[in-house]
């Protein structure tokens, strides 16, 4: 048996579309911990893993030591959009062989005494479960930036170009794209805002080095926005995959690791 | 600009 429940329905909505954007479906991971997410991409570039601590909820109960449901996220994703901001988002599951394994979503909204209530099923599908894990990293270089700030630069850079190109200084973040046409080149300083911390740049930069992305990844990424006001991008070479994180309460939060391009 | 690399040899087995 499972059940959770959430009264912002719109920050679960808001992770389901930003793993939609890499992956078309992928197993939810239930255990009495809380919800675990993980998946590559097709392109196997990038990696996207989520964690929903149980207190991250406002109700979670799973009854399962491990609860391994495949859901296909556009199919998810249209259904929370049927759900209203206001509503209280509960998602439930019942072992049960006899029927069609099915998760259920209910969207109910307080009417006086009376609640309106709206429930849709999702058809599970059996998706192999990842046999490999992350490994442990030891992050020499770190960066964090207001998340809307990475948005612009990787937006205007889309623009372009489909690679940018990062160099990771110990004072500087040059980002630059060049094409047969043009070529963008930005530079982004440390600095506090006193008055605003959530617009200070930060970084610890052991090792400088410089890396190229794909755009797309990156401004996908930064479309999190909702998820967290900063980005936190940790890395040690350009031969690593660099990660990309943003955190939310209860040690929950969205991380995306993503391979570079190679010159050898 | 190289080629895009892949993150298949990145993961470890559980």
């Amino acid at each position: 048996m499972l059940e959770c429940k959430l009264q912002e329905p719109k920050v679960f909505r808001s992770v389901v579309e930003a793993m939609s954007e890499h992956i078309k479906e992928c197993n939810f991971e239930f255990t009495r911990e809380g919800l675990k997410m993980q998946a590559l991409d097709s392109s196997h570039i990038a990696f996207t893993f989520v964690t929903l601590s149980a207190t991250w909820w406002n109700e979670y109960r799973c009854d399962d030591e491990a609860l391994l449901l495949g859901v296909n996220l556009e199919t998810l994703l249209k259904i929370l959009k049927c759900g209203p901001d206001n509503s209280l988002l509960a998602l439930s599951y019942e072992n049960d062989d006899d029927e069609v394994s099915e998760l259920k979503v209910k969207f109910e909204v307080d009417r006086g005494e009376k609640k309106d209530v709206a429930e849709f099923a999702l058809k599970l599908t059996h998706i192999d479960p990842m046999e490999e894990e992350v490994p442990e990293l030891t992050w020499t270089n770190e960066l964090e930036m207001p998340t809307q700030e990475l948005f612009r630069i990787a937006r205007d850079i889309s623009l372009f170009s489909e690679i940018m190109v990062l160099e990771f200084d110990k004072d500087k973040l040059r980002i630059s794209c060049s094409s047969k046409e043009s070529t963008a080149d930005y530079l982004v300083h440390p600095f506090e805002d006193s008055t605003n911390a959530s617009n200070s740049v930060r970084m610890n930069i052991e090792a400088p080095f410089k890396v190229s992305l794909t755009t797309h990844y990156v401004l996908s990424f930064a479309k999190n926005k909702n998820i967290n006001e900063r980005v936190v991008i940790k890395m040690i070479d350009a031969e690593t995959p660099l990660m990309f994180s943003f955190s939310m309460k209860e040690g929950s939060g969205i991380c995306y690791y993503i391979a570079g391009r190679l010159t050898d | 600009q190289g080629y895009q690399g892949r993150l298949d040899g990145f993961f470890k087995k559980k």
